[in-house]
């Protein structure tokens, strides 16, 4: 039996908007250190991990380990049908074919209870080694958002030049070229708005926007996004979600052929 | 011409 219940369906939908366009199925593990997900997308060039932590839910109960495999579609679906603030229960039985979505209101007057159709996926599960980075950009989400949507209107990829102090995200098109450089902050009043850059060694990468694009979508997850760069490994960018757990998104980098 | 990599050249499957 596993059952879960958290206090804002809010994260939930939030974090299923932040997966929907990049997967379409996938699977969630549950046990007893919570939830968690990972997963490429179909051309194989990028890969989404999430984890939510027992700790940031209400109540969990997970009396065996099981594997959830979902529609996300479907399920983001369904998701769309709870108010941000009403609460959120998941529960399925160890060998049911169904997931149960309870929404309950704050006030308790309304309760809605919607059954999903669980699938039998059989994917591929990367091994991602710890590693240390050479460089580590903090910035605020919606800027990260910004930039990425603004240079896409240039070109198809983003050029990230680090270096100690600041970071140039540059891209060359058709229509002409565009750099923005992003300053490391000085002092910060609101942690949110900080920006941090911490180099080992200057890197330079080149990425596929489209994809940065979708990464993006994670952004009303969290107010910080953290861009984690080496040369010539995938590109981690990061969402933290609020006592929770994270998003994270790897991307591997683009070559000159 | 850029190529994009493709993930599985760098994480081991498991």
């Amino acid at each position: 039996m596993f059952e879960c219940r958290l206090p804002k369906a809010e994260v939930l939908k939030k974090t299923m908007d932040a997966l929907k366009d990049l997967i379409k199925e996938a699977v969630w593990d549950v046990s007893a250190q919570g939830l968690s997900l990972q997963s490429m997308d179909s051309s194989h060039v990028s890969l989404v991990q999430v984890t939510l932590r027992t700790e940031g839910f209400d109540t969990f109960r997970c009396d065996k380990n099981i594997a959830l495999g979902v529609n996300m579609d479907t399920m983001q679906k369904l998701m769309k049908c709870a108010s941000n603030d009403d609460n959120i229960t998941l529960k399925s039985e160890d060998n049911g074919d169904l997931l149960s979505l309870i929404f309950e209101s704050p006030n308790g007057e309304k309760t809605s209870e919607y059954e999903m159709k669980l699938m039998d996926l059989d994917i591929e599960q990367l091994g991602i080694p710890d590693q240390e980075y050479s460089c580590t950009i903090k910035m605020p989400s919606g800027e990260f958002q910004r930039i990425c949507r603004d240079l896409s209107n240039i070109g198809e990829s983003v050029n990230i030049t680090v270096v100690k102090g600041g970071v140039d995200f540059s891209a060359k098109g058709d229509i002409g070229n565009a750099k923005i450089h992003v300053t490391e902050s000085s002092n910060v009043d609101n942690e949110k708005d900080a920006v941090t850059v911490e180099v080992n060694e200057p890197v330079n990468l080149t990425f596929a926007l489209r994809y940065l694009n979708f990464f993006t979508k994670a952004t009303p997850l969290s107010g910080q996004v953290s861009l984690s760069i080496s040369p010539d490994v995938p590109l981690v960018v990061a969402y933290e979600i609020e006592d929770l757990g994270h998003v994270k998104y790897f991307l591997a980098p683009k070559i000159e052929n | 011409i850029w190529k994009q990599l493709e993930l599985n050249r760098f994480y081991s499957g498991h």
